[in-house]
């Protein structure tokens, strides 16, 4: 049997929101732990990995591990049907082959519930290796987004260049080129509105702009992004949920022939 | 030119 109740219920479906774009369906595993979702894009080229840890929920129950196949495309829409402060409990049954969502408003005085099918989805899970990244930049979640907004204007590739000198976002296309840098600072009387740059040694390297600008979906989630790259690794685009766990998009670099 | 890799080169199966 499955029972969490998340009292921050908004938060899911943020989540949906900023994954079902890039991947259609996925197995929600559910264990002691929390919950966790791995999946990659039709492509192969871009991955999610969630994790929401158990103590995120006012109630967890979870008398043993589970695997919930969904379309996040209807995951998304039982999740609209939430109301932005409802309260949201999910609930399954070990051998189940639905899942339910109870949305309570704050006042309790408005009860929903919806059943989802679940579906057999067989997962393709990578081991993502824990990685001392060269460099990692934390930034306005807004920053990001508009940078792969104006970019994306220009041209549909970026290198993205971290240096002493601060982080550099280059693209080029018929109409021209375009750099974007973004520097340290640590200032900002506004916390959200500081960049942190950690470098260890200077790394460039190459993306599919597109891919980088799905992930700025997440954008309602956080007030900041931070991205970690590593020569010839895959970047990490990790937006924190709340203090309740992650959602973290890896994208493989484009390699120079 | 630049060829876009998949995710298996960098990370290996569980």
């Amino acid at each position: 049997m499955l029972e969490a109740r998340l009292v921050q219920g908004s938060m899911l479906r943020k989540v949906v929101d900023a994954v079902k774009d890039l991947v259609s369906d996925a197995n929600i595993d559910v264990s002691s732990s929390g919950f966790s979702l791995q999946a990659m894009d039709t492509s192969h080229v871009s991955l999610i990995a969630m994790h929401l840890r158990a103590d995120a929920f006012e109630h967890f129950r979870c008398d043993r591990p589970m695997s919930m196949g969904m379309s996040l495309a209807n995951l998304a829409k039982v999740l609209k049907c939430a109301g932005s402060d409802d309260i949201v409990t999910l609930k399954a049954n070990d051998d189940g082959d639905t899942v339910t969502f109870m949305f309570e408003s704050p006042k309790e005085d408005r009860v929903s519930d919806f059943e989802l099918k679940l579906m057999d989805i067989d997962s393709e899970h990578l081991g993502i290796p824990d990685t001392d990244y060269c460099a990692t930049v934390t930034m306005p979640a807004g920053e990001y987004a508009r940078i792969c907004k104006d970019l994306s204007s220009i041209g549909d590739t970026v290198v993205i260049s971290a240096t002493k000198d601060g982080v550099k976002f280059t693209t080029s296309g018929d109409v021209g080129t375009a750099n974007v840098t973004v520097r340290q600072n640590t200032t900002a009387d506004k916390k959200e509105d500081q960049t942190i740059i950690d470098l260890k040694e200077p790394v460039a390297l190459t993306f599919a702009l597109r891919y980088l600008t799905s992930f700025a979906k997440a954008t309602p989630l956080a007030t900041h992004v931070t991205l970690s790259m590593t020569r010839e690794l895959p970047v990490m685009v990790e937006y924190a949920i709340q203090d309740m766990g992650h959602l973290r998009f890896y994208l493989a670099p484009k390699i120079e022939d | 030119k630049a060829t876009q890799g998949r995710l298996e080169s960098f990370f290996g199966p569980v």
